[in-house]
């Protein structure tokens, strides 16, 4: 299988290309597509050929050929519809983020166990009671939630959504999320980054 | 040099240590600290010997002691202030974040462009105009940044940073910053990890 970390280069090459379409560039070099990306012409190639390669050698890329394998490969294509989970600060910011809509799997419903949320209309997303969390992933057929909530009910929250088989979670909380097998899970720990940023920039400075 | 993933997981052991210990739990096994985490006791052993190693095998680890080696590896003892800039929907839900408050460094000052937000306080801290950006960081020897600023703002803002002598970027922009070296960055990209959870969901049910 592939390491996320190619996945994850996939979409920067992708935004990368989709700067350069806005130049009315139409081939293109790897050069130009892997700019500032700390990434070599090496793994460029060794990235595309798990795919079965694209471009030849010497005569560069067609961006909108390439724009539309990378897309095809990410599954950009397909629409999936996502919930959210925990409407306060983060999930609020979240529900606005545009960076999301561009991926075609947009947030489409978002839960909440707080009387005073609940109801309310968020970037034209209705938060929804908790408890109705059963009926409705059932009904739009979810199958990846994006959990906001605290931490100490995240453990719980993704307990209920294994039930309802969910395939994929990503998870803000700042919690160690057990799951089944089968199911992905990808963690965003902000302050886990914030404190590694802060090692190696002491560290540097001498310990 | 030790690799990010060393430092972050020392974080995570932090994390479980600190629960352990509000359990009046004061000796534990190296299976106890791991429990969760996808580590296996040979990682955590040889993580901990990077930096001298604690605790002897067989007899297990002292909470405290190992609490207190870990947060001074982790340089969590010393206080750094730290600067965000752009205080939109994220950069609001940030400065309102209880995690960063757990580690020492909070963000002690906040800037923006926009005049309807000059001048506002959030969390206690009084939002700053981005022109009095020079003054304030050197005024108060700032060293990291934040940024949650449009991702065509980055670019300039953290020219302008690198010129302060800041040392490390927490950058949250969907866009590949470039800087020199010596400072260090860290990509907080959300758009990127959903897009990486939605290939493996996909590949999984075969593409
Ligand atoms: N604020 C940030 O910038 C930030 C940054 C990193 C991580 N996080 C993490 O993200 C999560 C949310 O943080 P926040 O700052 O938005 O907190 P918050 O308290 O503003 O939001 C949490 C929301 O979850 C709701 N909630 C509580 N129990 C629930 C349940 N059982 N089901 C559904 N909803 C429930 C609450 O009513 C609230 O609206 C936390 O785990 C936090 O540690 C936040
Ligand atoms: N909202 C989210 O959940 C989310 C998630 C992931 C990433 N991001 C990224 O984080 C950044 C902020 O997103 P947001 O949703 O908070 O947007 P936002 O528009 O709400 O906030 C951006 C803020 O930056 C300020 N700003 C603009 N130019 C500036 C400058 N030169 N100096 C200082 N401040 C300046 C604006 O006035 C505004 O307050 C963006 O790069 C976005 O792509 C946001």
């Amino acid at each position: 299988c592939f390491s996320p970390d190619v996945i994850k280069r996939l979409s920067l090459y992708l935004r990368n290309l989709r700067k350069i379409r806005k130049e009315n560039i139409t081939v293109i070099s790897s050069a130009k597509i892997i700019e500032f990306l700390n990434v070599s012409a090496e793994q460029f190639r060794k990235d595309l050929s798990y795919f079965g390669g694209f471009g030849k050698r010497g005569v560069g890329y067609k961006v909108e050929k390439l724009i539309k394998e990378i897309e095809a490969i990410l599954g950009i294509n397909k629409k999936w519809p996502i919930a959210l989970i925990g409407a306060g600060k983060l999930g609020t910011a979240l529900l606005k983020f545009e960076g999301f809509s561009k991926l075609n799997s947009r947030i489409t419903c978002a839960f909440d166990s707080d009387k005073g949320k609940i109801g309310k209309i968020i970037n034209g997303i209705k938060i929804e009671d908790i408890k109705s969390l059963g009926k409705i992933i059932k009904e739009k057929e979810i199958k990846i939630a994006i959990i906001t909530a605290p931490p100490e009910k995240a453990q719980g929250i993704v307990d209920e959504l294994v039930c309802l088989k969910i395939r994929g979670i990503l998870n803000f909380a700042p919690v160690i999320l057990k799951i089944p097998d089968g199911i992905f899970i990808s963690n965003v720990d902000m302050a886990c980054e914030l404190e590694s940023l802060l090692f190696f920039v002491k560290h540097k400075d001498g310990l």
